[in-house]
């Protein structure tokens, strides 16, 4: 899992 | 960006532009629950707090944006300029009891400590069953008008789509994200009745009115 990754989503 | 995904967030955003244009159009909120709006109102302030930290891509932000500006919008035309139609009394749907428990859960279940993502995590949770109050307002009145149903199934599809979506992301890209996952599948079930009646009423020209 990209825990720290950006948020990509809305 | 793929297709389920796409498909997913211009389905959420006709949906917000059917509750305006049934509002702006009737000159009325009548039948639709403004304890909804306010949750909805705060999840997507809650998550896209990182508008100002965050660059993700011109739609990104332009989405957000639209989000949060038509739910401020929606807010005013049923609080504000249309408060004399809101159905106060059957909007009895207590938000505390699905705000305080989302918040919890956030400090308990998120992937790191700090404002910036329990507050995001909260309002993945908080989304989930933030329609609730608009199905409580609609089984407390035993019908919906058929622009309102249109707009419940726009919005229940635009989970779904998410869903599939992530189940393509995690085939195309690795990418998962079981925060997100667990909240948008709870949140694409409790549409499932709402859905059966959508295909089964509405879609065939009838009214939606639940059995009494």
């Amino acid at each position: 899992v990209d825990a720290d990754a950006d948020h990509d989503e809305l | 960006m793929n297709i389920f995904r796409l498909a997913g967030d211009l389905s959420h955003l006709l949906a917000i532009i059917l509750l305006l244009i049934k509002i702006w159009k009737t000159r009325s909120c009548a039948g639709i629950s403004g304890k909804s709006q306010i949750l909805f109102a705060i999840v997507y302030i809650t998550r896209y707090l990182d508008l100002v930290t965050t660059f993700i891509s011109l739609y990104n932000t332009f989405m957000k944006l639209v989000f949060i500006s038509t739910s401020v919008a929606t807010l005013y035309l049923m609080y504000v300029k249309f408060k004399a139609t809101y159905d106060h009394n059957h909007d009895s749907f207590r938000i505390e009891f699905l705000l305080i428990p989302c918040f919890v859960l956030a400090l308990l279940i998120n992937t790191a400590f700090t404002v910036v993502e329990i507050l995001w995590t909260f309002s993945i949770y908080l989304e989930a069953v933030a329609i609730l109050p608009q199905l409580f307002l609609v089984s407390k009145t035993g019908e919906a008008e058929s622009i309102t149903s249109h707009y419940l199934f726009a919005l229940g599809s635009y989970r779904a789509l998410y869903l599939l979506n992530w189940i393509y992301r995690y085939y195309a890209e690795a990418h998962y994200d079981p925060i997100a996952i667990f909240a948008g599948a709870i949140q694409t079930i409790l549409y499932c009745d709402f859905f059966y009646l959508y295909i089964t009423k509405v879609l065939k020209g009838k009214k939606l009115q639940l059995p009494a």
